[in-house]
């Protein structure tokens, strides 16, 4: 374990929490797309099928538990709860333009031809373009809440927090994963434009609003 | 592509 892969895991942690209490609080998802949503906890549920088979320590099983009962908690919320206010004419990205290549991309470059292997492997391709139906609604929709933008915003600084995370292990341990790094470098350049609005809006009190 | 070495990580 080292600061990055900390720091970014509670980064991580704190998005979830985000989000949950946004629409616990508000008990509204406006603005906020249920398909992403349905695809982190498809992210979670193929990655941590070890939660049971292998135990690495305390700290990794309390937060897959979480990570994987905040996921479904929040899909839950969306389209069972608060369905009244799903904003499902906007939230129309087709997630099947994102599901068939990574499932192809996860049968054919993988470390590994075993199927906890490639479920691995279909989450780590899967949670790197996951955000996206989130930033299509925005676009669509031209603007999004303030609350919205640091839950994106500490989702987004997970990942780049792991980049360190796997420089660090490459330097210090000498590991590397070039399927982990590779996903992880794609997913961080998705935020790379929220980031930049993030900054210059949301942080000079500015609500973040897209040129319609 | 070698061995996957994040096992231990989330």
């Amino acid at each position: 374990m080292n600061i990055f892969r900390l720091t970014g895991d509670l980064s991580h942690l704190a998005a979830i929490i985000i989000l949950l209490l946004k629409i616990w609080k508000t008990r509204s998802c406006a603005g906020i797309s249920g398909k992403s949503q349905i695809l982190f906890a498809l992210v979670f549920t193929t990655r941590y099928l070890d939660l049971f088979s292998s135990f690495i320590s305390l700290y990794n099983t309390v937060m897959k538990v979480i990570y994987i009962m905040c996921a479904y908690a929040t899909v839950y919320l969306i389209y069972g709860k608060f369905k009244a206010t799903y904003d499902g004419n906007h939230d129309t990205f087709r997630v099947e333009f994102l599901l068939i290549p990574v499932v192809l991309l996860a049968v054919l470059i993988n470390h590994a031809f075993a199927p906890m292997e490639i479920l691995w492997t279909f989450s780590i391709y899967l949670e790197s373009v996951a955000i996206l139906p989130q930033l299509f609604m925005i676009s669509k929709t031209g603007e999004a809440e303030t609350i919205t933008t640091h839950y994106l915003f500490f989702l987004g600084l997970y990942r780049t927090l792991y980049l360190f995370n796997w420089i660090w292990r490459f330097y210090f341990e000498g590991f590397f994963d070039l399927i982990a790094v590779v996903a992880g470098l794609v997913q961080t350049i998705l935020y790379c434009d929220f980031f930049y609005l993030y900054i210059t809006k949301v942080l000079k009190g500015k609500k973040l609003s897209l040129p319609a | 592509l070698g061995q996957r070495s994040t096992k231990d990580e989330l």
